[in-house]
């Protein structure tokens, strides 16, 4: 079971509160997956209780400005309610992290990137499918570079119906690129060895160097980025979307944990 | 980046808490109330009792309450599933009551327990969770329990607090540990904001959690200095798809 609580001195109206955790929940809580199993009990709380003291900085800063017992709303502090959502997104991202790395058994953290989709629903739906393949999360705990499976969970993706009505948007296989990109953290340090790798370009397998597929797949932080390159059919050409998920690798001590876990 | 996992997650992942990270006006408090040695079927290693006799470790804390100093504005977001757990049925009602106010939802306080679920127990998983945030709102607010009558002394303890359960499936909720701790957790001699008392609130959230998983950070926001913490916690059963309070309630 997932559960959150964040609690904030920050003067936010209960209705903005909720428009704004709805939105960062979608973005963060909402993209991870330890094993694919939704709970009878997932719950996220925020409490805002608008007690923040004056800040020293604020007179100079300019901006909107909340008076003292006044709360911010979508339609009265508009750039405050843009930014309270998104470092409210970001810190729950920061938090959720956490979560998948400390999946039951799981040695890998893993971000699933997929790109040029049609919308953020259909980029969430196809990185979720990945997310939750078995077969792709035991190749990750093996350190295997298997764009095969990655392509597989791809193509059966549940995709959210057409809402135009017109010709429906597809996957487009001749156009899919799968990329093992190093972690940001390793990239931040310079690290050398850690070089992005195309394993699929348009539809095509690349030849893989095995020794830096090695390198870069036995790194704890494993980033996997699927551009669908627009896809067909309806809004192909504009199709510009993108959304992250965040899974961890599938290990024996998921089954050793959950085999002697008693209900 | 690490090239493996083997340091300790605890070790890596705990970070230490700059209290002035911590929002104003919260103060939390924890203990150990035996709640998954209360119902399971066989017994629960007892820390204290596996240690050895020169070193005594305390068990981890299971119940814990967050309190806001006066009261806040609350949001949720809750399961799709269809078989949603009482604390859930119970907490989404009472934003979902609190939105169709003037001044929408305002919370008092959150009670929180692991090692049980409250989840798939029928009419008593309601009574209990309706009970649990009774008793909270009773022990936090004795004033009000002795000069309002009692409709809207009822009415406004549902609005108080917000609960949070995980654990165990399809057990009723040990009451008889809750009800002894909750006079304990909301005692002002016990709630605290400091930033051990946030760890171990972090740490009575855990289930198969390896480590207690909390983060604050401040921010500037319309002039004002603003801060903003977090607990979650989660090992396994992880595939969340949450939304806002619900009308289609099950429990």
């Amino acid at each position: 079971t997932l559960l959150g609580l964040l609690a904030t001195d920050a003067p936010v109206h209960p209705s903005a509160l909720q428009s704004a955790l709805e939105h960062a929940v979608s973005r963060s809580f909402n993209c991870i997956s330890v094993d694919g199993d939704m709970s009878t009990n997932d719950t996220i709380l925020l409490l805002a209780n608008g007690l923040a003291p004056r800040s020293s900085s604020s007179a100079a800063s300019g901006g909107e400005q909340v008076k003292p017992g006044d709360e911010i709303t979508e339609a009265s502090h508009p750039q405050s309610y843009e930014a309270f959502k998104r470092e409210l997104t970001d810190f729950c991202k920061e938090i959720a992290h956490l979560i998948v790395r400390d999946g039951e058994g799981a040695e890998k953290f893993v971000e699933i990137k997929v790109k040029n989709a049609p919308s953020y629903e259909t980029a969430h739906a196809i990185a979720s499918s990945i997310s939750t393949s078995s077969l792709v999360k035991c190749a990750l705990h093996g350190g295997d570079a298997n764009w095969g499976r990655i392509l597989c969970a791809v193509g059966y993706a549940p995709l959210p119906a057409s809402a135009s009505g017109k010709e429906a948007w597809r996957i487009d296989p001749s156009k899919v690129t799968v990329t093992f990109t190093p972690p940001a953290l390793a990239s931040e340090r310079g690290q050398d060895g850690y070089e992005a790798m195309v394993v699929l370009k348009d539809g095509t397998p690349q030849p893989v160097d095995e020794e830096k597929a090695a390198r870069l797949l036995a790194l704890e932080d494993i980033c996997i980025e699927v551009d669908l390159q627009g896809g067909s059919g309806a809004a192909a050409a504009s199709a510009r979307e993108e959304a992250t998920y965040w899974t961890c690798d599938l290990s024996k001590e998921y089954v050793a944990i959950n085999g002697d876990y008693r209900s | 980046a690490a090239p493996s996992a083997s340091t300790s997650k605890w070790s890596r992942f705990v970070m230490p808490i700059d209290p002035a990270h911590l929002p104003k006006g919260f103060v939390v408090s924890s203990t150990y109330a035996g709640i998954k040695a209360a119902i399971s079927p066989k017994p629960v290693p007892d820390a204290s009792a596996s240690a050895s006799t020169t070193t005594k470790v305390s068990p981890k804390p299971d119940l814990a309450l967050i309190v806001s100093s006066k009261p806040a504005a609350a949001a949720g977001t809750f399961t799709r599933n269809v078989f949603k757990a009482a604390p859930v049925v119970v907490s989404s009602q009472v934003l979902l009551d609190g939105a169709k106010t003037p001044e929408g939802p305002r919370i008092k306080s959150i009670l929180v327990n692991s090692g049980c679920a409250n989840a798939v127990t029928g009419e008593q998983g309601m009574k209990d969770a309706v009970e649990c945030s009774d008793l909270v709102a009773d022990a936090l607010s004795p004033a009000l329990s002795r000069s309002e009558g009692d409709a809207e002394k009822k009415k406004k303890k549902k609005e108080e607090t917000l609960l949070l359960s995980t654990g165990v499936i399809g057990v009723p909720l040990p009451m008889q540990a809750i009800r002894k701790c909750i006079p304990h957790l909301t005692s002002g001699n016990v709630l605290t904001g400091d930033k051990d008392a946030w760890l171990e609130t972090a740490r009575a959230f855990m289930t198969t959690d390896t480590f207690p998983k909390l983060r604050a950070r401040s921010f500037e926001l319309a002039g004002r200095k603003c801060s903003i913490v977090g607990i979650d916690k989660g090992a396994g059963m992880i595939h969340p798809a949450m939304s806002g309070p619900s009308t289609t309630l099950h429990a």
